[in-house]
């Protein structure tokens, strides 16, 4: 999978992954 | 609003109780992000309502090597935007039940 894990240092998860393309024409 | 090109959303449904609410940013403009991350569209996290401060989360975002320093301010904004709207929904919503 894509999705990526990166904890910071102050204990905050955050979860990375890719935007589908079809997402980014909606704007 | 002006067109930040960093947009976020609620990644959950919100119950209005929890105060450790699920968002979601997703970042339009790909050329924000930091090397390995340049791929990446959305970032997903916990805020806590009652707790975190927009521009800390924005700040550890850049010490995690998402976005360039330069960008932490417009970042920290789009989260205190909308949490600020999100706070606003609860009071609404709160106060039509009584």
């Amino acid at each position: 999978s894509a999705t990526a894990q990166v904890v910071h240092s102050a204990g905050r998860k955050f979860i990375v992954s890719p935007v589908p393309e079809s997402r980014l024409k909606e704007h | 609003a002006e067109d930040t090109g960093v947009r976020v959303e609620l990644a959950e449904e919100d119950d209005g109780k929890k105060a450790s609410i699920a968002l979601k940013l997703w970042v339009e403009d790909h050329k924000k992000l930091k090397g390995k991350y340049k791929e990446t569209g959305a970032i997903e996290f916990t805020f806590d309502l009652e707790k975190d401060v927009p521009e800390v989360v924005s700040q550890e975002m850049v010490e995690s090597g998402f976005f360039h320093e330069s960008d932490a301010k417009i970042v920290g904004k789009s989260i205190r935007d909308r949490v600020a709207l999100i706070k606003w929904r609860r009071e609404r919503t709160a106060s039509s039940i009584v």
